[in-house]
C-alpha cells in the first residue's frame, strides 16, 4: 500500500517519491555515463598498444561486471537513502501546514456548520422582519404627524374663535352670548313696559 | 535539531562514501584485471578520475535539483513550521478526503463573524424599533388627547349653538 | 497516480483561500 503523502504534496508541491525517483533517476544516469567514460578511455588506451590481447568485447564484459556490481550497491544504498529522505527531509510531521492553521481552531462538525448557516438565516430573516418594522413604524409615525398637525389645525380655529371673542371685549365667547341674551331680555322687558305706559 | 537542508547534504555525502567504498580500487581492478596488469598507473587515473567525476556529477545534481525546486528555502521554511507547531501534542489535523467539511473549518471564522454582526444588527434595530413603537404609543396618546379636546370644544360649541338657537326662538317671539 | 496526487493537493493548498475570498466577497455584498 503506498502511502500517497498527500499532505507533504501540499506543501512541496510535489510527491516526495517523485523527487526521490526524479534523484534516483539522474544518479544512475551519471553512473552509466561515467562508466561509459571509463570504458572509452580504456579502449582509447588499449588502441595506442599495438598487437594488444585484450579485445574491446573483453572490456565490455568487464564494465557490465563493474557497472552490475556498482549497481547492486547503489539500489541498496539508495534505498536506505530514500528512506531517510522520506522519513526525515520530505516529510510533514505531526504539525498542520499554515493554509489549515483554522482546522486546528476552529475544527467544525457538517452539523454545528450546518447549525451556523441556520443561525445565520434565521438571523437574516429577523433583521429583514426588523426592517419592514421599522418601514411601518416609521411610515405611522409620518402618518402621526400630519393627523396631529391637522387636529392641532383645528384646535388653532376653535382657539381663533375664543380669540374673536376676546378681541371684543369679551373674555369668554359663552358668558357674551349669555350676557347677551340677559341685556336682550331686559331690552325686551324695558321696550315692553314704555309700550305699556305710553298706552 | 538539525535542519534539513544540512540533513539532506549529510545522506548524500554518506550516500556517495559508501557508494565510493562499494566500488573500491581493489574492486576495480578486480573487474578490470587484464587491462590493470597491462597499464596499473593508467588503471589508478581513470579509476581516481571515475570516483571524482561520480561524486562531482552527483553533487552537481543535487545543487540542481535543490535550485530547481528552490529547495533550501522549503526546507528552511518546513523547519520554522515544524519548529512553530512541535508543541502539538494529538494527533494533528489531516485532510478528510471530504472537501466540504475540511473547507468548513476554513470558513467556520468568517461565519461566525457574519453572525455575531448580524446579532448586532438585529440587536440595534430592535432597539431602535423599541424607540419608535415608545414614540408612536405617544404619538397616538397625543393623537387621542387632541381629539378629546376637539371633542370638547365642538360639544361646547354645539351647546353653545343649540342655546343660539333658543334664544333665536325667544327673540323671534 | 502521482499527478493525481500533486493536483488534489494542490487544489487543497488553493482552493480553501479561493473559495474564502469568494465567501468573504458573498457575506460583504450580502451585508451590504
Amino acid at each position: 500500500s503506498v502511502d500517497p503523502m498527500t499532505y507533504e504534496a501540499q506543501f512541496f508541491g510535489f510527491t516526495p517519491q517523485m523527487c526521490m525517483l526524479r534523484i534516483c533517476i539522474a544518479f544512475q544516469d551519471y553512473l552509466f555515463e561515467v562508466m561509459q567514460a571509463v570504458e572509452w578511455v580504456i579502449l582509447k588506451n588499449l588502441d595506442g598498444i599495438p598487437d594488444c590481447e585484450i579485445s574491446p568485447v573483453q572490456i565490455h564484459r568487464c564494465t557490465e561486471k563493474f557497472l552490475s556490481f556498482m549497481k547492486g550497491c547503489f539500489d541498496n544504498l539508495f534505498g536506505k537513502m530514500e528512506q531517510l529522505f522520506l522519513q526525515l527531509i520530505l516529510c510533514i510531521p505531526n504539525i498542520l501546514l499554515p493554509e489549515d492553521k483554522y482546522k486546528e481552531i476552529h475544527p467544525y462538525s457538517e452539523e454545528e456548520f450546518q447549525h451556523l448557516q441556520k443561525e445565520i438565516d434565521q438571523l437574516q430573516e429577523k433583521y429583514k422582519t426588523e426592517l419592514y418594522t421599522k418601514q411601518t413604524l416609521l411610515a405611522e409615525l409620518e402618518e402621526q404627524k400630519i393627523v396631529q398637525a391637522k387636529l392641532k389645525q383645528t384646535l388653532a380655529l376653535f382657539a381663533e374663535l375664543q380669540n374673536v371673542g376676546r378681541d371684543h371685549g369679551t373674555s369668554d365667547f359663552r358668558e357674551s352670548l349669555v350676557s347677551l341674551v340677559q341685556n336682550s331680555r331686559k331690552l325686551y322687558n324695558i321696550t315692553d313696559d314704555v309700550e305699556k305706559e305710553s298706552k | 535539531t538539525v535542519s534539513r537542508v544540512k540533513l539532506l547534504d549529510t545522506i548524500v555525502d554518506t550516500f556517495l562514501q559508501k557508494l565510493v567504498a562499494a566500488g573500491s580500487y581493489q574492486r576495480f581492478t578486480d573487474c578490470y584485471k587484464h587491462f590493470y596488469r597491462l597499464q596499473p598507473e593508467m588503471t589508478q587515473r581513470i579509476y581516481d578520475k571515475f570516483i571524482t567525476q561520480l561524486q562531482t556529477s552527483i553533487r552537481e545534481e543535487v545543487s540542481e535539483i535543490k535550485e530547481e525546486g528552490n529547495l533550501e528555502a522549503v526546507l528552511n521554511a518546513l523547519d520554522k513550521i515544524v519548529e512553530e507547531g512541535k508543541a502539538q501534542k494529538e494527533p494533528a489535523w489531516r485532510p478528510s478526503g471530504i472537501p466540504e467539511m475540511d473547507l468548513h473549518s476554513t470558513i467556520a471564522p468568517y461565519f461566525l463573524q457574519q453572525r455575531d454582526t448580524l446579532q448586532r444588527c438585529v440587536q440595534k434595530q430592535e432597539a431602535e424599533n423599541r424607540q419608535l413603537a415608545d414614540a408612536i404609543l405617544a404619538g397616538r396618546k397625543q393623537v387621542e388627547e387632541l381629539q378629546l379636546q376637539i371633542q370638547a370644544r365642538q360639544e361646547a360649541w354645539q351647546a353653545l349653538h343649540r342655546e343660539q338657537r333658543e334664544l333665536l326662538a325667544v327673540l323671534r317671539e | 497516480f502521482d499527478e493525481i496526487i500533486v493536483d488534489i493537493a494542490t487544489k487543497r493548498k488553493q482552493y480553501p483561500r479561493k473559495i474564502l475570498e469568494c465567501v468573504i466577497k458573498t457575506i460583504k455584498a450580502k451585508q451590504e
